[in-house]
């Protein structure tokens, strides 16, 4: 039983730093799609305060959200492993290619868009493995607690 | 690359330029993403997701005005704490939980107190409905609405020995599997760990499965045997007590 909470915890510390980085990613091409939005809608770049509408371009839909039943533990803070992930990102697109992009043309935005979403599917593919990994081994545990072959006292 | 963003903070430091300052806050403005989608997790339906990203992006502002780059912190592990506090201070102010759920569970917390010193146990759910002068459909409808499953639920709760600890922190610290940089110290995870053994064999399990075993509310329902509701105020319960048993 404990190798399997081993294993477990290795899959989450790995899928903690995989959905930060994806989380990050998400936001930048909501960004990037937000301003091509903007232009095909009003053909000039003239900037509408971005700051102004940030927190609608960022925000998820109502349709992300998990009740109180289906809630997990989930931890704040810059997960440890993101290295590799967020160097990955950056090598795709920088955020300070969010900075100038009134004077971007709409090619350049939408190859920026182009490029962030292969790398965003990437992303989510690795999390959904994850989460697979995760679960199943969750689901393991769950029966051994059901049939008292694992006790919380192993933890405490 | 690295390189363009450490020249804005450069510029930012030499200038203060409000200019230079949108474009760092745009730089990290995903970071605002991240935060309010976790802050979101578990929280009652009725709170806008766009809310919590404004907020959050006023905490980000403020974490750009006050960050010192000679400290050597890396301004995300700075930012994610400003832009959590900054979601959680203004939903706080607005009263995401009706003042009068509120003011419930803070008597309810009371006799909690009260009945466990009596009874040198956890006061049985008849036992609090009792002092309390509810019926036990009151009680079990008061544990229902406040909701423990959320990071703000959690944090605007707890004041140990005047220090503010975050719970959901410290519980989860407990059984890192990696070692690391802890919020709390080793005297607050002790304390921490200390107590959990203090509490009802079933209390322990519900709070060790959601916070160790981040497992949900209803695979921990199915584990012991209880319906969606009933697991729902077991763990509000067992967090409560915890909280009273920290606060002693
Ligand atoms: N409650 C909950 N559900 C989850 C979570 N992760 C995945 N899902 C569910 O699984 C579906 C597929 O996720 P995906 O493969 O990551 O594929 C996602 C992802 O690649 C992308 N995406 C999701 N959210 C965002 C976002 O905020 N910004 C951007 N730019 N892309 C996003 O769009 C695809 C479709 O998203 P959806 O229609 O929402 O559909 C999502 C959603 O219903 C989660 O953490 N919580
Ligand atoms: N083992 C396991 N873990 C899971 C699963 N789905 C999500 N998680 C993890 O649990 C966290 C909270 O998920 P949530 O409550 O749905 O809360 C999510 C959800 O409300 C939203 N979100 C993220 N991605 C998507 C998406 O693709 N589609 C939708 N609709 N919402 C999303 O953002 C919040 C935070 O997302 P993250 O930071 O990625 O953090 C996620 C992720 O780390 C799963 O099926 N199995």
């Amino acid at each position: 039983t404990d190798e399997i909470r081993a294993r477990r915890a290795d899959a989450q510390a790995e899928e903690e730093a995989v959905s930060y980085v994806r989380r990050l990613l998400q936001g930048r091409l909501d960004i990037l799609r937000a301003e091509l939005i903007r232009r095909t809608d009003d053909g000039s770049p003239e900037a509408a305060d971005l700051l102004v509408r940030l927190s609608s371009v960022l925000s998820d839909g109502a349709a992300g959200h998990r009740d109180q039943l289906g809630a997990r533990a989930t931890r704040l803070r810059v997960p440890e492993g993101i290295d590799g992930y967020t160097e990955r990102l950056d090598a795709v697109l920088d955020a300070s290619a969010l900075e100038e992009l009134e004077g971007r043309t709409v090619e350049t935005l939408q190859a920026f868009i182009d490029r962030l979403t292969d790398h965003e599917h990437e992303l989510s593919e690795i999390r959904q493995q994850l989460f697979v990994r995760i679960d199943a081994l969750r689901s393991e545990l769950a029966a051994r607690y059901k049939d008292g072959r694992a006790a919380i006292g192993d933890l405490l | 690359v690295e390189r363009e963003v450490e020249a804005l903070w450069e510029r930012y430091r030499d200038t203060g330029d409000a200019d230079v300052r949108e474009r760092l806050i745009i730089n990290y403005a995903p970071l605002v993403k991240y935060v309010a989608g976790r802050v979101a997790v578990g929280m009652p339906a009725n709170v806008e997701h766009a809310d919590l990203v404004s907020y959050g992006i006023f905490g980000l502002m403020d974490a750009i005005e006050k960050f010192d780059l000679s400290k050597g912190f890396k301004f995300e592990t700075y930012a994610v704490t400003r832009i959590r506090g900054a979601i959680i201070d203004e939903l706080r102010s607005i009263d995401w939980v009706p003042r009068s759920v509120r003011a419930k569970a803070r008597a309810l917390e009371a006799a909690m107190q009260r009945l466990e010193s009596d009874l040198r146990r956890t006061p049985t759910d008849e036992e609090l409905a009792d002092d309390l002068g509810w019926t036990l459909e009151e009680l079990q409808e008061t544990l229902t609405r406040v909701s423990m499953t959320s990071i703000a639920a959690l944090d605007e709760t707890l004041d140990v020995s005047g220090d503010r600890i975050s719970l959901v922190d410290t519980l989860q610290d407990l059984t890192a599997a990696l070692p690391e940089e802890s919020f709390e110290d080793e005297e607050t995870k002790h304390l921490l760990r200390e107590t959990l053994t203090r509490l009802t064999e079933r209390e322990q399990t519900v709070l060790g499965l959601y916070y160790f075993e981040g497992m949900t509310l209803s695979q921990i329902g199915d584990v012991l045997g209880v319906t969606e509701s009933r697991i729902c105020q077991i763990h509000t319960k067992a967090v409560l007590s915890l909280r009273t048993k920290l606060v002693d």
